[in-house]
């Protein structure tokens, strides 16, 4: 009996420092040992890992668990946001690279009228996926520039709509308002689409990022994470802990700078390198 | 908080010499969960853990008629310290021309950064700064640098067609002929991971001799906050962190996990997108944020 104890307290704070020093937090962490300590019988290595992993499936929400897209929707609008630096603009031009590739039309629109030279940054990333732009200058009113897209889309046939917006900070209630419109204006516009709220996290955030989710999911919605930089030294987990919070799936991940590096976030190989 | 939590584990601890080994080792876990919950790394807060402990055993708490101020006071305390004490300054020299590096990971506020600096040195040393686009690869990074600095009419410099080194070697020749007292150069975002990227710092260093190599870094780094702090400091040589994004309502563990593992201090917060969004930084104030 003392040796299922010894293993235990040997892999048990194993497990406790690989999660948290992943980002999972500590509350997760907690929820996902006592879960485990429940299912556990021997604890061998081997199997402590398995339960572990069976644990983890379960607890992050799974794109298969997605909402379908509408019914006789011919056009996926995706809103991306998130607060500053995280990878937006370039995740939106690998999307759009990809989308592209899979014979899509897709559109481009450079709601982010706020940040130097923003709308350049973002027109080079649709000139390299081959995707039009459409934008107005510094300084204009996001909305209308929206407003304007969703013309053009419609126009010109488009299935897969993708807006850029500015980095802002999720305690930042104007920024926060602001962004609230540009989302009720696509709505709006766009009524019988299928609307993709889609947050951009960065996996070397830590706790910080259950905030922003919270906050933009307070004010926008979330229907999908897109979790930038796994490329990094960072796991990113706090996005797993997010996923599970707010039952969304985490879509696509960013592993570099280049305009491939997007892949379909895969649960599976997730934790692979996460156990390595 | 934490001060809170303390005050509940200690309500019931009544009097001269009553604290037993439990109630410090409750407080000790409070402390613990405090520090993780802040995104401290989780090393460090071992050995900071580590340290609060032997410190709480000692007389001072054992024989204080106020145990949870006392333990309080012994976190704060050695979070303050830990934080470099004192609020510290620029490298600046009084004579000839000082040349600060802007380092970090990609999108942690460095272009932003630099634009602040190079006001900072301006009005705070008298010394006309040259901030320098050593970025060609982020598309419209060059840019935005461009545009940032003429906003507020501080001098930059760019070279088409050039790799870094060869722009930064440039720059300082350029800076030289032009009687500029500070060059400030914003290098683009890199893991520390990257062995290419890090080399191209390594051959910068070389090529300018900073006198300054500053790390910024975003106050809501996670636990990565010691790997990437130690990867860049292990390379080249951080001299001091500059914490962006402090306007937000992270708690800002990252600052005490890149000091204690280079040993160096945080000198600067960025909070906001504008230039003069920049202060000195206080250890004591992410201390009590910290302890929130
Ligand atoms: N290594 C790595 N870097 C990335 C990844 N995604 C984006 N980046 C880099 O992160 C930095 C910031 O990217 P942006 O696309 O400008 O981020 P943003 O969210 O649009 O920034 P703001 O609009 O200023 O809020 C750039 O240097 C990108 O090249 C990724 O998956 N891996
Ligand atoms: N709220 C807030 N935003 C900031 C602060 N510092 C920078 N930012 C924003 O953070 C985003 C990234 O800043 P950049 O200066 O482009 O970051 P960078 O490190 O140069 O990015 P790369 O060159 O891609 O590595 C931009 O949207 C900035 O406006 C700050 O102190 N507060
Ligand atoms: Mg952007
Ligand atoms: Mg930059």
């Amino acid at each position: 009996f003392s040796k299922k104890a010894e293993k235990k307290d040997e892999i048990i704070p194993e497990i406790e420092e690989i999660l948290i020093t992943s980002d999972f937090g500590v509350e997760f962490t907690q929820q996902i040992i006592s879960e485990l300590e429940k299912r556990v019988g021997a604890y061998e290595r081997e199997e402590v890992l398995a339960v572990l992993r069976e644990i983890l499936k379960e607890r992050i929400s799974l794109a298969s668990r997605a909402p379908q897209p509408a019914q006789d929707s011919r056009m996926t609008v995706h809103l991306v946001f998130g607060v500053n630096g995280t990878g937006k603009t370039t995740s939106i031009g690998k999307l759009a690279f990809r989308l592209k590739k899979e014979k899509r039309r897709v559109l481009i629109a450079a709601a982010d009228t706020f940040r130097d030279a923003a709308i350049e940054q973002l027109s080079e990333w649709a000139r390299r996926a081959d995707v039009p732009v459409i934008r107005q200058g510094q300084g204009a009113d996001p909305g209308a520039v929206v407003y304007d897209a969703i013309d053009a889309a419609y126009s010109r046939k488009v299935n897969d709509l993708i807006v850029d917006t500015a980095g802002r900070l999720h305690n930042k209630e104007r920024l926060m308002e602001e962004l609230k419109k540009i989302s009720k204006i696509l709505d709006k516009k766009a009524p019988g689409e299928t609307q993709n709220r889609l947050l951009v996290l960065d996996a070397t955030t830590g706790q910080n990022a259950i905030e922003q989710a919270r906050q933009f999911n307070e004010y926008t919605g979330v229907d999908g994470i897109i979790l930038t930089k796994l490329d990094s030294s960072a796991k990113g987990g706090v996005a797993c802990t997010v996923s599970g919070m707010l039952g969304v799936p985490i879509l696509w991940a960013g592993t570099g700078e280049k305009i491939e590096d997007l892949v379909s976030f895969n649960i599976d190989e997730y934790i692979d390198i996460l156990l390595s | 908080t934490l001060t809170q939590k303390l005050a509940g584990v200690f309500k019931k601890v009544r009097g001269w010499g009553s604290l037993t080994e439990g109630n410090i080792k409750e407080g000790i876990r409070e402390i613990r969960l405090a520090l993780l919950e802040a995104d401290v790394s989780y090393k460090v807060v071992k050995s900071f853990i580590d340290k609060v402990t032997e410190e709480a055993k000692g007389e001072k708490v054992l024989k204080s008629l106020t145990p949870s101020q006392q333990f309080t006071k012994i976190v704060h305390d050695n979070l303050v310290e830990l934080l470099g004490g004192a609020p510290a300054d620029l490298g600046i020299k009084s004579g000839g021309i000082s040349v600060i590096m802007v380092v970090g990971l990609q999108g942690s506020g460095k272009t932003t950064t630099c634009t602040k600096l190079a006001q900072w040195v301006e009005q705070n040393f008298g010394k006309k700064p040259l901030v320098v686009a050593a970025d060609p690869y982020r598309p419209a990074a060059v840019e935005q640098l461009v545009l940032l600095c003429r906003k507020s009419q501080i001098a930059v410099f760019n070279r088409e067609n050039a790799r870094p080194p060869e722009i930064c070697a440039e720059a300082l020749r350029h800076a030289k002929e032009n009687s500029f007292g500070a060059v400030i150069i914003d290098t683009a975002g890199r893991l520390e991971i990257d062995e290419t990227m890090m080399e191209e710092l390594v051959e910068i260093k070389k090529r300018i001799d900073p006198h300054e190599i500053l790390l910024v870094a975003d106050a809501a780094t996670g636990q990565v906050a010691v790997t990437v702090a130690q990867g860049f400091h292990e390379r080249i040589g951080i001299t001091g962190i500059i914490l962006s994004r402090m306007d937000s309502d992270a708690r800002g563990g990252a600052a005490l996990s890149m000091s204690y593992v280079t040993g160096r201090t945080v000198s600067f917060i960025g909070t906001g997108e504008k230039v003069e969004d920049f202060e000195r930084f206080y250890p004591d104030r992410i201390a009590s944020r910290i302890l929130e």
